[in-house]
């Protein structure tokens, strides 16, 4: 799965992902990612997000959405809503993989529970991050 | 000012510093830093959100080493079916595929379904009648074949298993 996540100079935030899906599916079987609200969702008073993992987990627990949610009715940051999801609801229910998220202030939030996801960053004139591994 | 900022994901699992060689981090690397940085230029310039993150993932859709267009896995009966979604956040339209084949970027389908269409989310056939109509590009079967994504598909393939992206089968072998 691959994704993509921005804020633009007007303030506006969008999101995106696209995937083949998981190796030897069957049945036509479809996982989180054209699922708005579970595997991409943005929205302009909260955040944009893009998941990657195992979709069913992610399908279950409405994942974009719920940091959507967490940030506009609890008043968490993005980093907050983003690690309560992947890193306790999801982790709860055995839900593998993670997210990017970006909110229209510019701030970024790359979070996983899997030993791995690739993943890379820029804000404004700053370096690009990259990364591959936890940590 | 206003931040502009961009973050792109290519995909989650048991990916750690003994699964990749130091040639394939080089390509990882090298493919992500391409993808974000062509979205970044592009939000630089004055574009919008919606275009950046589009072409982010059409260019990591064309790279083979992602599970995504070209690089997708093969499904149980040895195809491609793809997935995608793209969501505008000052408009809240979204557009979305889910099982179609044959369609070389997933995500402009996605577009064209936001901006075109009554719908969100088209499947299947249908959706791919949908994208001959509005000149979305198809490529051949051959196009999608990637020779490390037949051997993890030909490992598991008499099973009843299926693996995530980047997930390493560690303690099952199959003859």
């Amino acid at each position: 799965t691959v994704g993509a996540v921005a804020v633009d100079s007007a303030g506006n935030v969008a999101a995106a992902t696209s995937t083949g899906g998981m190796t030897n599916k069957n049945f036509n079987r479809i996982g989180d990612t054209p699922i708005i609200g579970a595997g991409t969702y943005a929205n302009n008073a909260t955040c944009a997000v893009s998941c990657t993992g195992h979709g069913e987990f992610f399908i279950r627990s409405v994942v974009a959405y719920d940091i959507s949610c967490l940030i506009e009715y609890k008043g968490y940051t993005l980093q907050e809503a983003c690690e309560e999801v992947v890193l306790n609801k999801l982790i709860k229910i055995g839900g593998e993989g993670g997210l990017i998220a970006v909110n229209p202030a510019g701030d970024i939030a790359l979070t996983f529970n899997s030993e791995g996801m690739y993943r890379a960053c820029k804000r404004n004139d700053e370096q690009t991050i990259l990364g591959i591994y936890k940590n | 000012m206003q931040n502009i900022a961009i973050a792109i994901h290519g995909g989650a699992g048991t990916i750690t510093k003994n699964t990749l060689t130091t040639t394939q981090e080089i390509a990882f690397n090298a493919a992500l830093k391409q993808a974000v940085e062509a979205g970044h230029r592009l939000l630089a310039k004055g574009g919008t959100a919606l275009d950046a993150v589009e072409l982010a993932v059409t260019i990591l859709e064309d790279e083979p080493l992602f599970n995504a267009g070209r690089g997708s896995v093969f499904t149980k009966a040895g195809k491609h079916e793809m997935d995608a979604a793209l969501m505008c956040g000052k408009t809240m339209a979204a557009g979305a595929v889910a099982g179609v084949r044959g369609i070389k970027n997933p995500i402009k389908l996605t577009r064209a379904i936001l901006e075109k269409s009554d719908n969100v989310m088209l499947s299947g056939y249908g959706a791919e009648e949908f994208a001959r109509e509005h000149a979305i590009e198809f490529a051949p079967e051959s196009y999608f074949y990637d020779a490390y994504r037949y051997q993890q598909w030909c490992e598991v393939r008499d099973t009843n298993l299926f693996l995530m992206d980047h997930t390493e089968q560690r303690e099952q072998k199959f003859g």
